[in-house]
């Protein structure tokens, strides 16, 4: 049973697994990442699968960032500056991020904001 | 987030965490969803670091992230994060990396380095205690040997507590949201009392991957924000995870 005003709480469930049912969407791919790989290298078998998924989200972010700052200026603010960073990030973070971008075709700053996105969301 | 590190009464050690992430970043009315954590679901994906064609961890992910929130070295130890909310934040962090100050580690970063380079639960726990950071954070940490599990609450310079798994106490799992153990949770995101009230009514002699799963499925342990949920035992050097649904009604976080 469940309680049908906010927290929602319910008794503790049972039986959901193995998971199924409406709280199950699906199981998670595994991927390599080799580490014995250039960093700018590592992660372009992932990226390449996953590019037009990590675009949509990005993408999110940034009318989430044009509402807040409809004149764009929040945005070019990360496409101008945070490039400028990542030669700042200890290695292998760096290279392996403008590996994404590269593999990616994003903005490098866009995904800087996205690997530093813990740090930002606290603002 | 929610993350539970329990000891079952063979000894056995189980590691299992729902990934919230997305508050306020744009509701979705139509859907009654979280649009960013909608996004982020597709981009969920399970890792096997190797070197040497040898695995030196595995971990859940989001692809593009280079961080680590969620993973596991087989057979040595676990480790999650959960966010921690702070005044003396990320923000402060990031603007003393600007102006220059650069001894401070990013959190996933840090996670990172831990699970690519510690050798041991011991040493896991020193780097991720006394590493001076960006931002403060949740460490959520299991070993491989009786009594090895623990939540570390970090502030950016200091380690505030570390609370460890202490079976003569009777306490057999540690867990973790998002609110220092030794204060309540906000009354209006507790998440705590619910998730430690079906762990209790599991019982140790049961604990499982299986009944994780169930804990971690139960509202408002999930939530709208829940974008993955992942199970992982450290002696078999396993790692599974889940995107999640909540169907209505459920709560937004």
């Amino acid at each position: 049973s469940a309680q049908f005003i906010p927290p929602f709480t319910e008794d503790c469930r049972a039986d959901m697994y193995p998971p199924n049912g409406p709280t199950f969407r699906a199981a998670v791919g595994w991927y390599t990442v080799d580490l014995d790989l250039p960093p700018s290298k590592r992660w372009t078998a992932v990226i390449t699968e996953k590019k037009t998924d990590l675009a949509n989200m990005i993408e999110a972010i940034k009318d989430l960032a044009n509402a807040f700052v409809p004149s764009g200026r929040l945005i070019e603010l990360v496409d101008i500056a945070l490039p400028l960073m990542v030669n700042t990030l200890p290695d292998p973070f760096g290279e392996e991020i403008k590996g994404i971008a590269a593999a990616s075709g994003l903005p490098l700053g866009e995904v800087v904001l996205f690997n530093i996105f813990y740090e930002v969301f606290t603002v | 987030c929610t993350s539970v590190v329990a000891e079952d009464d063979k000894g056995n050690l189980f590691h299992g965490r729902n990934l919230d992430f997305g508050l306020f970043l744009g509701w979705d009315v139509k859907n009654k969803s979280w649009t960013v954590s909608e996004k982020l679901k597709p981009l969920v994906v399970n890792l096997d670091f190797r070197r040497n064609n040898q695995t030196v961890f595995k971990s859940t992910n989001f692809a593009g992230y280079v961080g680590m929130l969620t993973g596991i070295k087989p057979h040595v130890f676990t480790l999650t994060m959960n966010e921690r909310f702070s005044l003396d934040g990320g923000y402060i962090g990031i603007l003393e990396w600007i102006l220059g100050q650069r001894d401070g580690m990013w959190m996933s970063f840090l996670t990172r380095s831990v699970l690519e380079n510690a050798n041991s639960y011991e040493e896991a726990k020193t780097r991720l205690a006394q590493t001076k950071m960006l931002a403060p954070a949740y460490f959520i940490l299991g070993g491989n040997s009786t009594g090895q599990g623990c939540i570390i609450t970090r502030s950016r310079l200091l380690s505030l507590d570390v609370l460890e798994i202490d079976l003569k106490l009777g306490r057999w799992y540690v867990l973790e949201t998002n609110y220092d153990h030794w204060k309540e949770p906000l009354f209006l995101d507790d998440r705590r009392t619910p998730a430690m009230k079906c762990m209790n009514q599991t019982t140790q002699p049961k604990m499982s991957l299986k009944t994780m799963y169930d804990v971690l499925s139960t509202k408002p342990v999930l939530n709208k924000l829940t974008t993955y949920t992942t199970l992982m035992q450290v002696s078999e050097g396993s790692l599974e995870a889940y995107i999640r649904d909540c169907p209505n009604p459920c709560m937004p976080w």
